[in-house]
């Protein structure tokens, strides 16, 4: 069956939908099925893997309300052997309408349990809270991959972010692992981000990636093209670095 | 009475705490009376205002829970002039306890009526959601602020926020206006920066404020330190555009 990864931070602009985007394709460059669920009512994941609105008619938003199938929700993406859920503004209701529901914290795992043969990576990627969305998602996963962003404020959210973590281990899901941290838009001229890596690093040590990804303008500049960074660019250094990300993630693989 | 503006953006890391930090900073260095609210779990505006976590005993959570009143809640900050509400992560809970309340989305704005005539402005720092924060956050605002930083992912969100403003002011808050788009952390060397500012400039023309936020290392910095970018670096390029839209805002006073 699948990996489920969410990928997720509370804090806002690190890295989750970019880590998302790029980390599937380079997996998926790597022979790996990978199906992607954009879990973020803004639809960042699905504008990065070129979905226009006409392409969201049959949405997670729908999906998790019980409107459709899996089978309709899930598209092809531009990437050979990668699958995308997309995500429009609608997904912002689905907190209210399933706030009566028995299970509603379990609503994304039990769609997922239906095509998890089907993948060798599942990818959620989580909105900036920790509301119900970000709750599925960590719910549904096996592990949870945090993009960290080099800079003071992103630090300061970890610590908030690990307890909620371990809030979900003790609950909702025991077998909930942290995948890795992933240290983002490292600027060697700004001199907090050796501060934020080190600092990161002594605290978790072995859970943080040794690839770090670097700020790096081409990076940004893919989504603008409805591509992820490997197809836009594939010798810039960001779709470097996210290829090497996927090289540890692939080495995780042999781990129990 | 004060003018109540919420700084607000669902996507996440676009500035909306260093615009209030900075903005705030440079009004109050203006002789403006003014208070800050921060009501992001996350707490970056207290932090970028230097207050530790002892200091933050009374918060904005015990203060719309009811469980302190409001003098309790307003500190002083180290810039002369300038009071802050802080937060920690227990606001995260506010959401859940005030789920069966009558009146949930006016919390905020009854609390700062009682204080409205000690101020000149009055800031809101929102979490990168539409939740019941922001919620109560524009319910109590005379007008919302708009950080957007220069990025693609960031513009396509700002059609969504428009039409929540719009619904706010259609439903729960008639007053409701936009303060203004303040584009920032805008880097020449990216040329996204030029097509994202053209754009917006195109679409909502004298909406956007004429100073840009260049992104600029001392701004990211100085919370670090504990403090507002003016005081860490008052010659740097951030501090400078954050003076000259105070110096925008300040013009805004004397038209209706
Ligand atoms: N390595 C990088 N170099 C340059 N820009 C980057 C890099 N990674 C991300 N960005 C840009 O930074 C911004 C924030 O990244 P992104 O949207 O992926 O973060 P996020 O955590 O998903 O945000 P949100 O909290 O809103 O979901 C985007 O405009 C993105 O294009
Ligand atoms: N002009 C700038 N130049 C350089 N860095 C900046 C600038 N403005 C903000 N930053 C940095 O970018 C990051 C995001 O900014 P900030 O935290 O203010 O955004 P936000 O919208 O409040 O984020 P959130 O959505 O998590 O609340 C922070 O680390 C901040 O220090
Ligand atoms: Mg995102
Ligand atoms: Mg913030």
């Amino acid at each position: 069956p699948a990996r489920i990864i969410a990928v997720t931070n509370q804090k806002g602009g690190v890295g989750k939908t970019t880590t998302t985007v790029n980390l599937a394709t380079a997996l998926a460059a790597s022979k790996r099925r990978v199906l992607v669920i954009d879990a973020d009512p803004q639809g960042n994941a699905s504008t990065g893997f070129g979905l226009e609105m006409e392409d969201r008619q049959h949405d997670l938003y729908q999906l998790m309300s019980g409107a459709i199938s899996i089978d309709a929700a899930i598209h092809p993406s531009l990437v050979k052997g990668l699958m995308v859920i997309p995500s429009t503004g609608d997904l912002s209701a689905i907190e209210i309408e399933l706030s009566d529901y028995e299970d509603r914290e379990y609503r994304l795992k039990a769609i997922i349990d239906e095509v998890i043969d089907d993948y060798d990576y599942i990818f959620i990627d989580c909105p900036p809270s920790l509301g119900l969305l970000t709750v599925n998602a960590l719910s549904a996963a096996d592990a949870a991959m945090v993009p960290l962003q080099c800079e003071y404020y992103a630090l300061e959210g970890l610590s908030q972010l690990m307890k909620t973590i371990e809030a979900v281990r003790n609950g909702l899901n025991p077998d909930l692992v942290l995948q890795g941290v992933v240290l983002t838009m490292y600027d060697r001229r700004n001199r907090l981000s050796d501060l934020v890596a080190n600092d990161v690093r002594q605290h978790l040590g072995p859970l943080v990636y040794t690839t770090i990804i670097p700020r790096n303008v081409r990076v940004s500049e893919a989504p603008s093209y409805g591509k992820p960074v490997l197809l836009y660019d594939l010798d810039c250094p960001g779709s470097k670095a996210y290829i090497a990300l996927a090289g540890e993630v692939i080495k995780q693989e042999g781990q129990a």
